[in-house]
C-alpha cells in the first residue's frame, strides 16, 4: 500500500 | 503546534478578514486582483480536499473551513456584489503562465502519484506564486492602498512565520517537507521588495507609491 501522507498545516 | 506555525496561521487568517473587511466597509474592490483571489480560492480548494478523508483535530478543520470560506466570499465580492468596482484593465497578468508550469510540476514533483497527493503539491506551488498578479497590478497602477498594503504585510508575514515554524519542527520533531519549504522560500522571497517598500513608507505613514 501505498505510505500515507499527513499534512498537518495549513 | 509551536508558537511560530499558530501566529502564522493567526497572521494568514488577519490578512484574509483585512482584506475583506476592505471590500466590505469601502464597498469596493478597488486596487485588488480578482486574479490573485481566484487562484488563493483554487488554492485552498485544492488543498483542503483532506477534509473529506482525514481528521487532524478541530482546529485543524475549522481553519481549513474559514480559510476555504472566506476565499469564495472574498472572489464572490470582487466579481459579482462590487463587480463594478473591480479594476480589471490593469488586473491583466496572464494566469495560465502560472497554472500551466505549476501543474505540470506538481505531476512531476511530488511526495507520492496519487490524485490527492498532486492536488496537494499543486496547491502548495501554486500558493507561493499566487499573489503574482497583486503585485503585478500594484507595479502597473503605480500605488497601493495602505489597508491593502496591511493585507500583503500579513500575507506575507504569514510566510515567513512558517519559515521558522519548519526550522523548529525540524530541530525538535526531526520534521521536514522539502516541497513546502522550497515553495515557501520563494514565497517569501516574493514578498521581500514589498515588505522593504513597507517598512520604509507605509509604517512611516506615507502611502505606497512606486516611482514613475
Amino acid at each position: 500500500h501505498a505510505l500515507e501522507i499527513h499534512h498537518d498545516e495549513l | 503546534m509551536n508558537v511560530f506555525r499558530l501566529t502564522g496561521d493567526l497572521s494568514h487568517l488577519a490578512a484574509i478578514i483585512i482584506l475583506l473587511l476592505k471590500i466590505w466597509k469601502s464597498r469596493s474592490c478597488a486596487g485588488i486582483s480578482g486574479k490573485s483571489q481566484i487562484l488563493f480560492a483554487i488554492v485552498f480548494t485544492t488543498r483542503y480536499l483532506d477534509l473529506l478523508t482525514s481528521f487532524i483535530s478541530l482546529y485543524n478543520t475549522s481553519m481549513k473551513l474559514i480559510y476555504v470560506g472566506c476565499a469564495y466570499a472574498t472572489v464572490y465580492l470582487i466579481y459579482v456584489k462590487f463587480r463594478a468596482t473591480y479594476d480589471g484593465n490593469h488586473d491583466s497578468f496572464r494566469v495560465e503562465f502560472l497554472i500551466v508550469p505549476v501543474g505540470g510540476l506538481a505531476v512531476l514533483i511530488n511526495h507520492s502519484f496519487a490524485p490527492l497527493e498532486i492536488l496537494w503539491t499543486f496547491s502548495i506551488y501554486l500558493e507561493s506564486v499566487a499573489i503574482l498578479p497583486q503585485l503585478f497590478m500594484i507595479s502597473k497602477t503605480g500605488e497601493a492602498e495602505t489597508i491593502t498594503t496591511h493585507y500583503l504585510f500579513c500575507l506575507g508575514l504569514y510566510r515567513a512565520l512558517y519559515l521558522f515554524n519548519w526550522v523548529w519542527r525540524f530541530y525538535f520533531e526531526g520534521f521536514f517537507d522539502m516541497i513546502a519549504i522550497v515553495a515557501g522560500l520563494v514565497q517569501t522571497v516574493l514578498y521581500c521588495d514589498f515588505f522593504y517598500l513597507y517598512v520604509t513608507k507605509v509604517l512611516k505613514g506615507k502611502k505606497l507609491s512606486l516611482p514613475a
